[in-house]
């Protein structure tokens, strides 16, 4: 099974904006970090 | 009697079993080839408004697979591990399962494997919340266990960028069909509707250029989708929507018309400055914990319900077969969160084909009985619901970080 997200975040510009944390084929927990903005 | 069954010689005659199968394989063979055949005759290729119905085509494996009655099969399954199993089995038999499939049993919240009646509750198992913090830092967090297999940004119109050359557009993971027809689009400044000097609709980009609504953004097996039917269908669906007052009129072309805009007014953008789509998929290997949650605080609006078919998920068959994600049965949770649109489709599998949410008592997914208490939308080829009674004061349910939202379960 599968689990898609998608959502509207701010635009990554000058060091603001969203950022993922994670990169493909990690492995995640549930509750990880995925993105900060 | 004994005389009878001595005196009665016994004759063996080959029984045609090959020949039973062959006839039984024709049959369906034939059966399918006639239902394509209709389906083809249905979509007359030029009628410009055709709705396009979103199919499997791919390499033979995938031709294969599309024969098969997945459902049925997955029923079966469900039906299967719901078998009460002997207490004396139940702890050797989830250990073999533990290890084949790499199940970490000392993180269950309940560590006694005789109480797991069958494999089904087994998969179903809770996890000890002290083994999973939930990272209060970031802005969103995983919502289950399981491989990060894309992470990304849409681009402009909705296409989806990713790994092993799967693009597919989200209009039809969110909406079901692509059509020619000017159509809604997040209230993300990236696509902007308005009115031009002669009062048709038309998208412009931040730059101002006018985008084609009429333009393919994305091909996928030789069917291409236009820009955003994002989570909405056709312009005329959102109207429809927004008169019949079933939701807050939105504004024209903007996603909040279906997700109930106005109401979540303390969800309005706390950031100003131009946003983007991002998305992530998150793949649930046989042995993971199965059960998802919250990955942000944000409120759920609106649920429709997909029942599609029930291909694997494994990455071997995304990679063989592009539209996976568009032709499985899906449930796709439209919302908002602090930052403007937030959406999470849980997607079933062949294995895993039922999909539970803690909060929609109604939804019945992999079921034989067509959804009749959600207002099926006609054409649009989904059940849909909302959640404005769940509060008023939000127009939606809403969930915090971490909090446990249903899961996938056998069968």
């Amino acid at each position: 099974s599968t689990i898609v997200l998608v959502f509207e975040a701010p635009e990554r510009k000058d060091g603001k904006g969203f950022k993922w944390t994670v990169e493909q084929g990690k492995t995640v927990k549930m509750g990880e970090a995925l993105g900060l903005v | 009697l004994k005389m009878a069954w001595d005196d009665t010689p016994i004759k063996w005659t080959p029984i045609p079993v090959g020949l039973g199968i062959t006839y039984l394989g024709f049959k369906h063979y034939s059966t399918v080839m006639s239902r394509e055949r209709q389906i083809a005759e249905e979509e007359d290729p030029n009628d410009p408004q055709r709705k396009r119905r979103i199919r499997p085509t791919g390499p033979w494996q995938v031709q294969i697979l599309s024969t098969l009655p997945l459902k049925a099969l997955s029923r079966l399954w469900g039906k299967f591990n719901e078998i009460p199993l002997p207490v004396i089995f139940r702890p050797f038999g989830f250990k073999l399962y533990a290890f084949i499939f790499g199940v970490n049993i000392s993180e269950a919240k309940n560590q006694d494997l005789k109480s797991y009646r069958n494999l089904a509750e087994f998969f179903y198992r809770e996890i000890d919340p002290a083994v999973r913090p939930i990272d209060k830092s970031s802005a969103v967090v995983s919502p289950s266990d399981g491989k990060v297999l894309m992470v990304g940004e849409v681009r402009e119109g909705g296409k989806v960028e990713n790994v092993k050359g799967m693009t597919y557009s989200l209009d039809a993971l969110l909406s079901g069909h692509g059509e020619t027809k000017t159509s809604s689009h997040p209230s993300s400044p990236a696509i902007k509707f308005g009115e031009n000097e002669n009062g048709t609709t038309e998208a412009t980009t931040p730059g101002g250029q006018i985008v084609d609504s009429h333009e393919e953004f994305a091909r996928m097996n030789g069917i291409s989708y236009t820009v955003g039917e994002l989570f909405s269908g056709t312009e005329d669906h959102i109207d429809a929507k927004a008169e019949d007052q079933s939701l807050p009129p939105g504004e024209k072309g903007d996603v909040a018309a279906v997700v109930g805009p106005k109401s979540t007014s303390w969800f309005r953008n706390q950031l100003e400055g131009p946003k983007r789509l991002y998305f992530a998929v998150i793949y649930l290997a046989p042995g993971d914990y199965h059960r998802f949650h919250s990955p942000t605080e944000w409120v759920v609006e609106t649920r429709r319900h997909f029942a599609g078919e029930l291909f694997s998920v494994s990455p071997y068959l995304q990679a063989l077969l592009p539209s996976l994600f568009i032709l499985n049965e899906r449930v796709v949770l439209l919302g908002r969160w602090k930052h403007g649109f937030f959406s999470m489709t849980p997607v079933g599998a062949t294995n895993v084909g039922s999909i539970v949410l803690n909060f929609d008592r109604e939804l019945r997914t992999n079921s034989l009985t067509k959804d009749t208490k959600a207002d099926t939308l006609e054409g649009h080829g989904y059940a849909e619901a909302h959640y404005q009674l769940a509060s008023q004061l939000l127009s939606g349910h809403p969930l915090r970080r971490g909090e446990e939202m249903g899961g996938f379960r056998l069968g």
